[in-house]
């Protein structure tokens, strides 16, 4: 409405525009945190560095032909939309791995995943990109271990021992294993890798960017539960 | 759809761009660097209604004089989006994974009477 007249449609006084202007950007903020299923806006304790970042892109490219979100993200600074899922609103989430406690045989990597979004999605896909530095071949065991539901130990939910032939990335279906931290208190994926006794580590020591683990997974909203009473 | 001009008082689309630099927010939204927050804005009298945007051919001219000289009660209809498409995000979420997504329905391309 014009300035100091009442708005026909909803009976109020128009705002003055600094006041008008304050509570639209309010509003934004509050519209889009809450299509994110976020209470706050997060403070980012550490963001991945622009190197391991582009990495992980160029290796998911590498790995994928279709038009994935990611790639293409950084590329021209255009965004392209994910694949309309009916409708849906669809995630792709690109998580690195945070070290934990590893021996010369035995490392820890843990993949940490927001609560909200665990809350409010069903996974369609998740891969583990993992990079070995196998000067020669040697067998490598790899577990998907997460916290029991009391939360004090450590179960695996799955083991898969592969021979790594040389150097490079490969990687793993991790799909059902994030799918079911989904539905945890603590969305947190741990993944051991483990070498038999006397074989080297095939780990790369110096972990830089350009080797560090990420786990990639696509998500989706998941449809409001409808309640039907009888 | 029209969008509002200086003195609009008929339903058009208001543009309004939200700058996450200068909401303290562009250290967590990787991209876009802002989000066009269009809303709809103005009157809707009872010969407009129905019509999404203004009247663009005779025929709905002839039709809005109609309805406007009708004895109808005069009951004003709403300005609303008659277009809208997704708002792509990419960000940190608090525990620093990247995440992209299409927030649906989120930009206002144009406004009409319902």
């Amino acid at each position: 409405a014009a300035k100091g007249t009442w708005c026909p449609a909803c009976g109020v006084a128009a705002l003055a525009p600094g006041i008008q202007r304050d509570a639209l950007l309010a509003l934004a903020k509050q519209s889009i945190l809450a299509k994110l299923h976020m209470p706050a806006r997060p403070n980012i304790p550490q963001p991945p560095s622009r190197g391991t970042l582009l990495t992980a892109l160029r290796r998911m490219r590498a790995q994928r032909s279709d038009t994935a979100a990611f790639p293409g993200m950084l590329q021209d600074g255009h965004i392209p939309h994910l694949h309309p899922g009916m409708g849906l609103q669809e995630y792709e989430i690109l998580s690195f791995a945070e070290s934990g406690s590893s021996t010369s045989r035995r490392v820890h990597l843990h993949f940490r995943f927001s609560r909200e979004l665990a809350g409010s999605t069903k996974i369609l896909q998740a891969t583990l990109y993992l990079f070995w530095a196998a000067p020669s071949p040697q067998p490598v065991t790899i577990r998907l271990l997460q916290p029991d539901p009391v939360g004090l130990n450590m179960t695996v939910a799955s083991e898969t021992r592969l021979e790594v032939r040389k150097s490079g990335w490969t990687t793993l279906d991790v799909g059902a294993a994030v799918q079911s931290l989904f539905r945890q208190e603590i969305p947190r994926l741990t993944v051991e890798l483990e070498v038999p006794e006397d074989w080297e580590s095939p780990f790369p020591s110096d972990h830089s960017d350009s080797h560090w683990p990420f786990v990639v997974a696509q998500a989706q909203a998941r449809t409001p539960h409808h309640v039907h009473r009888r | 759809g029209v969008d509002c001009g200086g003195d609009s008082r008929m339903c058009c689309r208001q543009e309004f761009f939200v700058d996450f630099k200068e909401i303290g927010w562009e250290d967590w939204i990787i991209q876009p660097e802002g989000y066009h927050m269009n809303y709809c804005a103005g009157l809707c009298p009872l010969h407009m209604a129905g019509i999404p945007g203004l009247a663009a051919s005779f025929h709905t001219a002839v039709l809005n004089r109609i309805k406007a000289a009708s004895a109808a009660a005069a009951v004003d209809s709403c300005c609303v989006p008659t277009q809208r498409r997704p708002l792509s995000l990419l960000y940190y979420d608090r525990d620093s994974n990247i995440v992209k997504t299409d927030i649906p329905d989120m930009i206002v391309d144009s406004c009409g009477c319902t």
